[in-house]
């Protein structure tokens, strides 16, 4: 498919990641939540960013970022952030 | 099942494109 459009594939796994990550924390809703959040402020930066075109300087949330705060987050369930490093750029 | 709330959907929608911008930059 072309790199512009996210592909079945792509949606398929990041359902089932999602998916995933829910049934994991089922007992402990909070560290879900959290994980919904960091994407949220990020794609948030990420809009705010395109936005201003950077006239402020600023990048936003680095992918870099998101990983290490997710890595904070999934402590002891290193097959959960294996997987995550798999949807980012450049991982 | 997939139960999902707009949150739910919008995590999803971030990491495929995440996964997207991946390809798009290795190919």
């Amino acid at each position: 498919p072309p790199a512009s459009e996210t592909s079945p594939v792509e949606f398929d796994s990041a359902i089932s990641y999602v998916n995933k990550i829910k049934n994991r924390f089922l007992d402990h809703p909070e560290i879900y939540r959290a994980f919904l959040e960091i994407l949220h402020t990020y794609q948030k930066e990420q809009l705010e960013v395109k936005e201003s075109r950077g006239s402020r300087g600023s990048s936003g949330m680095t992918e870099d970022e998101v990983f290490s705060k997710v890595a904070s987050l999934f402590k002891g369930q290193e097959d959960l952030l294996a997987e995550f490093g798999q949807f980012l750029p450049d991982a | 099942s997939y139960d999902f709330t707009p949150l739910d959907s919008s995590a999803v929608y971030v990491l495929s494109s995440m996964a997207r911008r991946r390809r798009a930059s290795q190919s």
